[in-house]
């Protein structure tokens, strides 16, 4: 494990972290996308379905438990929790998260680097993942005043893909035949949605302003 | 292995 590559996890941990404090203390998810969080319990859940037959490390493992534990109860307090529930923006989360799914499943069964189950489902959580943040973003431009917790939560988030990204190119040349076109350009996808929020994100910061998308 | 290679990451 390289340096890029554990920044990377450690940065999408806070980003749970984050979102898990603005929900348990604050006890609000206003500004948060629950289409995005379902998807990301999706992505986690086809993509860790090798986490009792496929051991790595302890590291792995309990990462993926936390990614799956976290993600879910996420989704579960903004859909259930009694007070949570209250501040979650319906009427602006409204991006058809469905249509993300089926194309993706397709994608995934048409390019994959093995026809089995678990390759294609492996494969369809990384198309899938590299799209889920499109209705937080989405629902972020219609925000008025975004809070500073999600704000950081999406800025950490994209700071994850942007450090997988440098893992890569590290593991591209300090590894033998390290070549893996599908992460690649998924994960260079969804690293690319981040760009714009990355601007505006950095012009708040550097004004000292509060942030605010441009519809 | 190689298979191993990139499920090693999350």
């Amino acid at each position: 494990m390289n340096i890029f590559r554990l920044a990377g996890d450690m940065t999408h941990l806070f980003s749970v972290l984050v979102l898990l404090l603005k929900i348990h203390t604050i006890k609000s998810c206003a500004g948060v996308s629950l289409k995005t969080q379902e998807l990301y319990a999706l992505v986690f859940a086809a993509r860790y379905l090798d986490i009792f037959t496929n051991y790595i490390s302890l590291y792995n493992t309990v990462m993926k438990l936390i990614f799956l534990g976290s993600s879910f109860s996420i989704v579960w307090y903004m859909r259930y929790h009694k007070i949570v529930r209250r501040s979650y923006d319906k009427d602006q989360d409204t991006f058809r998260h469905y249509f993300l799914i089926l194309p993706c499943l397709l994608l995934a069964l048409l390019i994959n680097e093995k026809f089995t189950f678990k390759e294609v489902m492996w494969t369809f959580s990384l198309y899938l993942e590299a799209v889920a943040i499109l209705p937080q973003l989405v629902l972020l431009q219609r925000t008025r005043n975004i809070d500073n917790l999600t704000g950081q939560y999406v800025f950490l988030l994209g700071a994850y893909r942007a450090l997988y990204i440098l893992n890569w190119v590290y593991r591209y040349f300090t590894e033998p035949h390290f070549v893996h076109w599908i992460t690649w350009v998924s994960g260079l996808v969804q690293t690319l949605l981040y760009a714009d929020f990355f601007y505006y994100y950095f012009q708040s910061w550097k004004n000292n302003q509060k942030l605010h998308l441009p519809a | 292995p190689l298979e191993q290679q990139i499920h090693d990451e999350l």
